[in-house]
């Protein structure tokens, strides 16, 4: 059955789809099955790896009307898949606002997929509204992207105990798979200051490796590729390297 | 009666909360009474001037039952003044789902502080679901911040079509004060390409100064400061200093 791992924080522009992607394709020529799943209106997951958002991909899946294998994708990587995201996506909170299990459409329906993977990633919005909710009570694991800077330190708190909360009442196999640092400056002292106050407080929660800015991860996707296809010599695809092994690592 | 400003774009981290503080902070310094509004429950903007988001604010604000000048607080600045952000927001989709009024409650309820300030400035969360459409049936001017990314370009589109929607339904008095870019490399390729490609399709609305990436902007709001307090003569102080001279030309 797949590992399941869902890239969350309501902060934005962290790197979530950047990372999902990315640990993604390199898990796909490692030769695993990968599926990924844009649960984000923007679409930019989609985009990413030349996936159609006009075709119908994760709001129909949420729907569950349509069989969840007639939503999946290829993509422009050999054994990765994609259920692209959907503009309507943007409307679901308002409308399951007065369902009970408004939370749980994603696993009733992404389920019976998971026989037929080795990993399924889940992009989320920058929010902790029904969108996120439904992959916190679907996953196993959260990977949570987080950059270098003050306002990200502020958030992750609250992203922790919503996690916990998510534990105790919603997904009890649920379990942080770590953090990890995006678009670090090793020069920049405040970059410094916000990876020791994290990684004190989380220890081994925290990935060894931090994935430093490099303008190629932010090229790519212009051309539909993930970073290993685009230019896996670049800085940003050996780091990416480097994380994706941390992470084989820590689901077995 | 007050210029009213909202700080808008559903792209995660392209600077929303940094523009919105810097440029009322700028403006405040120049002898004008400015209010900042936190519609965002991560409260980033509440914390970049030193206001207390546990203090009633903006969900206060929208439910309507504190009057409006019991929820202004003081900030780090003279004639810079703040209602918080509150955790709170967060729910407010789903609470506010069944009300066909749901996008009126900050019209409702911030109009009437309008005669008290010179500006008020919105901060608006990464999206564009009840809170943000919220801010766009009270505002007169949408700002919008944008990077100089891919990801960036694939929803500006989106974001413009959001408000010309608004405009024919909701708000016809709205309209785009321009388009900012932030953290701009003037090395990097892929910035001057989305920079060219928005500016040869939105003209005049682009403004001139494109605000650089500069570490000292990020560090501000760890210390609770604007840029003009914190480190006023940085590259990224002068930039918002020029950027904040065209937002008032284009006010009057
Ligand atoms: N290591 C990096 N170096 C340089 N640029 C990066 C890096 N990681 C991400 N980016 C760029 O930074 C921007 C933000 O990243 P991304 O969109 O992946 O974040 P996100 O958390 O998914 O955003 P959102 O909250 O909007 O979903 C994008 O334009 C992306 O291309
Ligand atoms: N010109 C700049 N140079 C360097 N860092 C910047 C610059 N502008 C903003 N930042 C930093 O980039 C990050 C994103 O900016 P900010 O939080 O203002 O964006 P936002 O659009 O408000 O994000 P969100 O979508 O989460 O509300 C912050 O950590 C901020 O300190
Ligand atoms: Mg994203
Ligand atoms: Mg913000």
């Amino acid at each position: 059955s797949a590992h399941k791992i869902i890239f969350l924080n309501q902060k934005g522009g962290v790197g979530k789809t950047t990372t999902a992607v990315n640990i993604g394709s390199i898990l796909a020529e490692y030769g695993n099955k990968v599926l990924l799943v844009d649960l984000d209106s923007q679409c930019n997951m989609t985009s990413s790896v030349s996936a159609d958002s006009s075709l119908p991909g994760s709001y129909q899946l949420l729907e569950g009307l349509t069989p969840a294998r007639k939503l999946v994708q290829n993509t422009s990587v050999e054994n990765l898949y994609c259920i692209a995201g959907d503009l309507d996506l943007a409307g679901v909170s308002i409308e399951l606002a007065q369902d009970e299990s408004r939370n749980l459409y994603l696993k009733k329906n992404l389920s019976v997929l998971e026989n037929d993977y080795d990993y399924i990633l889940v992009d989320c919005p920058p929010e902790l509204g029904v969108l996120s909710m439904n992959a916190l009570a679907w996953t196993k694991y959260v990977f949570i992207p987080m950059q270098c800077e003050y306002f990200s330190l502020e958030g992750v708190n609250l992203l922790v105990r919503t996690i916990s909360n998510v534990k105790r009442v919603l997904n009890p196999e649920i379990q942080i798979l770590g953090i990890g640092f995006t678009m670090y400056s090793k020069r920049a002292k405040l970059h410094n200051e916000v990876v020791e106050d994290v990684s004190s407080f989380f220890n081994s929660l925290v990935f060894d490796t931090k994935i430093p800015r490099n303008i190629r991860l932010s090229e790519a996707p212009s051309h539909g590729l993930p970073i290993n296809v685009y230019d896996n010599s670049s800085v940003g695809g050996k780091a990416y390297r480097e994380l994706t092994k941390e992470v084989m690592s820590r689901v077995r």
